[in-house]
């Protein structure tokens, strides 16, 4: 999957990927002052399985637990289930439903649904739809957090680290064959890392067409740019 | 081999057709025969029909020649019908007939080799129960018929999910290849063909063993909560959401241990109570509240169903007995200030709901037994908070009293009969109340948009039922039209949001033009007329007349046999003109059935 961070503080945004199996789990929130926590599991495109190098990964899965509450939302491509204590609620993409506690509220709306707990912490979970029959491409997810600032700059994961501000410096500019394409050197926490002037869409707006969002592009599962290496936000279950 | 035409009457095509649109059924029987003998005989034409259905047409054709049948305004229909009958020249051809059924019946002198053909219509609306509907044939042909079909064509724009049909008469292989059954996608059919040797009670027999009931059981996909059709400026509007959790209930059961409940009904009684807490849940709480000249409860206040309450109720059920005399109001009345007082209390979780269920099998004859003053005492003592059920047991009793109290409190009452599977009934009741997803239920749609919209509100919504809303719109060519469906569930309240592209539904329904196009206006008619009935239960004066004027405007525009209604058919007897007249008989005018009850000649 792609991930893009508008990096606090600053009008830019460093983007990357990671590119792991099929069925990993990576955690990409934990706050421990709201406690909420979210992983997503990487789904892979059915076609030449064999070749993981070429092979395209998304987000099948996306599981949220907000532990004060005892709350679990488990969002698949085909259906969302709130997992509230014991009970359990189940509705399907189709479904046009806004649920309300005094707690938190839950709109689904066919392609998005958007999640809110309190005071403004509020995700959105997207539904990106392909071809039932396509012989490679799935379904997919996309995750945002909206209103980033009301998270604790305590957050883990690979977003939530982010949710502190990040300080970075882009330097070297190199145009490289595709003018498109810039090259650059990325000074971030003591590193120089090569990076990319790239494209990566934002589908908040507009599920079908997104908006392009320019993006310095950190390589090698974007090390240097997060804190460790991608397989330490490996977990084993999406809750 | 019995000659088959023994009575030189030869039924020689029977067929029954049905076809459902968006569960409204549009049913057709049509019986053909001919007189083979040298003189004039009588023939007869019995169908069993459903007593939710509302008979729409009948005609009798003899040797080309149409009788229709005419519905008219029941006083209109009975100046007639007194006319004919002092010229002794009449019969009804409705009656009541058992548990689910009314027996339509008619005859008619046939001239030597003349043929007769018999058409009924009815229609109905399929209710959703227990996760599915289920359309209810009762076969049962005097003799074999050497064309005999049932085609049942259904047609829902949602897909079908399961369909299946089941005849109790269908036990060895031989019938079993008569029957197809087959859904794909939005269409579904189901036939019956027996051919006469299959019909046979044995390979030498004349007679039939086509004998009981023919049950078509079906669902549709949910993929979504609702679905909205539109057609000719009418819609219907469907909700059933699936996956939610079920409501914690408060349930009073409000039990008649009057001595009249005596022998085998207290035993149904205790038998029906006992199953009924192997499925009562351990968020739920309960108490029960026996009446007989007095009122006793087994706890003081409502209990939570633990595993040790439960096991405490069990012996308690165990030791009820029948005795004395019949006080409703006060023991009503108890189990409703419990649940009052409870729920004031905060003794019951917040996100609860409430049920009354009465069982009874009499009239109140101590203490307030006046019926108008009961329901006026349980009336304000509810509220509106929660509904009442009553179920009412056998034959002696106010059955229209029981409906009118249910009905204003947002229940509805139900007939036990007093058969072998009582207790079974009774459990198969508790069941379809037993999983409420859903309370405080309103459907709420465009102001300003829409016309002559029935029911939109409802206690509860349970699981494996649907909530049907119809109506008409004010503007035929809008482009859009939305709805939203409020409802308190178990943890959250709910705001189901369904919106319709009308142009786009226009495309999709189009291919539906197979089956009946006006289904959704009639449907809209058939729920309105059965709600206004309903209402009209309980009203009085310019309202009740007011009500009865609508309900009858539809029934005599839609041409529903309805209560209001009756439809007079003429029959060409002897050149001299006789009538005959279709009636819907009400629960009041319950008869106990013959034994057995399905007993069926019309001679």
């Amino acid at each position: 999957p792609h991930f893009i961070i508008q990096v606090r503080g600053k009008k830019d945004a460093i983007c990357f990927n990671i590119d792991e199996e099929p069925g990993t789990v990576l955690r990409l929130i934990q706050d421990p002052i709201t406690g909420l926590t979210v992983n997503g599991q990487i789904i892979g495109d059915q076609g030449n399985s064999s070749n993981s190098k070429n092979r395209k990964t998304y987000l099948g899965k996306v599981g949220i637990v907000n532990s004060p509450m005892d709350l679990r939302i488990e969002v698949t491509t085909e259906k969302i289930t709130l997992h509230n204590g014991a009970a359990q609620s189940t509705f399907s993409w189709l479904d046009t439903v806004t649920v309300t506690s005094e707690r938190f509220s839950v709109k689904i709306n066919r392609e998005a649904m958007v999640v809110s707990f309190g005071k403004g912490i509020t995700f959105k979970v997207i539904l990106h739809q392909v071809w039932k029959k396509h012989h490679i491409h799935l379904h997919f997810l996309g995750f945002y957090v909206l209103d980033s600032d009301k998270m604790s700059t305590k957050s883990h994961g690979l977003l939530g680290q982010f949710f502190r501000p990040l300080a970075f410096q882009v330097s070297d500019l190199n145009p490289g064959n595709d003018p498109s394409k810039i090259h650059a050197t990325m000074l971030v926490k003591k590193y120089r890392l090569a990076v990319t002037r790239g494209y990566q869409k934002d589908y908040r707006k507009d599920v079908h067409n997104g908006t392009q969002v320019g993006c310095w592009f950190v390589h090698n599962n974007g090390q240097g740019v997060i804190d460790g290496v991608h397989s330490d936000y490996i977990v084993s279950d999406l809750f | 081999v019995l000659d088959e035409k023994a009575d030189d009457i030869e039924v020689y095509s029977t067929k029954v057709s049905c076809k459902v649109t968006s569960r409204f059924a549009h049913n057709v029987v049509t019986t053909r025969a001919v007189n083979r003998a040298d003189a004039a005989k009588e023939v007869s034409f019995d169908v069993e029909l459903p007593k939710t259905a509302f008979i729409t047409n009948f005609t009798l054709t003899i040797d080309g020649v149409t009788y229709p049948g005419n519905v008219k305004e029941k006083e209109v229909a009975k100046k007639q019908y007194e006319k004919a009958v002092s010229q002794g020249k009449t019969a009804g051809l409705v009656k009541a007939s058992g548990r689910k059924l009314e027996k339509f019946t008619v005859s008619v002198n046939v001239a030597a080799g003349s043929k007769v053909t018999f058409e009924l219509t009815y229609e109905e609306l399929l209710k959703r129960n227990k996760g599915k509907y289920e359309m209810y044939l009762k076969v049962q042909p005097k003799q074999l018929v050497k064309d005999f079909e049932i085609e049942v064509d259904i047609f829902e724009p949602q897909g079908i999910s399961m369909l299946d049909a089941q005849a109790s008469f269908i036990t060895n292989d031989l019938l079993g290849s008569a029957l197809s059954k087959s859904f794909s996608g939005k269409k579904g059919h189901v036939s019956f063909k027996p051919s006469l040797d299959q019909q046979r009670s044995c390979p030498t027999c004349g007679d039939t063993l086509l004998n009981g009931d023919f049950i078509i059981t079906y669902d549709v996909n949910r993929e979504s909560p609702a679905n909205v059709q539109i057609v000719n400026g009418y819609f219907v509007h469907f909700f059933a959401p699936q996956g939610l959790p079920v409501v914690p209930k408060n349930v009073v059961f409000v039990i008649d241990i009057s001595g009249s409940m005596y022998g085998r009904k207290i035993e149904q009684t205790r038998d029906a109570l006992l199953k009924i807490l192997e499925d009562i849940k351990e968020e739920d709480y309960l108490n029960f509240i026996l009446f007989d000249s007095d009122v006793t409860t087994w706890k003081d206040t409502l209990v939570q169903a633990t595993p040790e309450n439960i096991q405490e109720a069990r012996e308690f059920v165990k030791n009820i007995r029948d005795r004395g005399m019949t006080n409703i109001n006060d023991g009503l009345l108890t189990g409703i200030s419990m649940l009052n007082k409870a729920r004031e209390e905060h003794t019951v979780p917040e996100r609860s709901t409430s049920i009354v269920i009465m069982l009874t099998d009499g009239d109140a004859n101590v203490g307030e037994s006046r019926p108008a003053k009961i329901q006026e005492n349980v009336l304000s003592a509810i509220g509106g908070r929660f509904p009442l059920y009553n179920l009412g047991f056998g034959n002696n009793l106010n059955y229209n009293f029981l409906e009118s109290l249910a009905l204003e409190n947002d229940g509805f009452a139900r007939r036990i009969y007093e058969d072998s599977d009582a207790n079974l009934q009774l459990q198969g009741f508790y069941e379809e109340v037993a999983n409420p997803l859903l309370t405080s239920v309103e459907v709420e749609y465009p102001e300003n948009a829409i016309l002559d919209l029935t029911r939109n509100t409802y206690q509860h919504f349970y699981d494996g039922s649907e909530i049907v809303v119809a109506g008409r719109l004010v503007d035929e060519d809008m482009n859009n039209f939305k709805a939203d469906v409020k409802g308190h569930g178990a943890l959250t309240d709910l705001t189901f949001t369904e919106e319709v592209d009308l142009k786009e539904m226009e495309k999709a329904l189009q291919e539906q033009d197979y089956i009946f196009g006006s289904y959704i206006e009639r449907l809209w008619a058939y729920l309105t007329i059965e709600q206004l009935l309903d209402k009209r239960k309980n009203a009085h004066g310019s309202e009740k007349e007011n009500l009865t004027a609508q309900a009858l405007d539809l029934s005599l525009k839609y041409h529903f046999v309805t209560p209001l209604t009756s439809m007079v058919v003429t029959k060409p007897e002897d050149s001299d003109n006789q009538m005959a007249i279709a009636d819907k008989p009400g629960e009041a005018s319950y008869q106990p059935p013959s034994s057995p009850y399905y007993y069926v000649d019309g001679d």
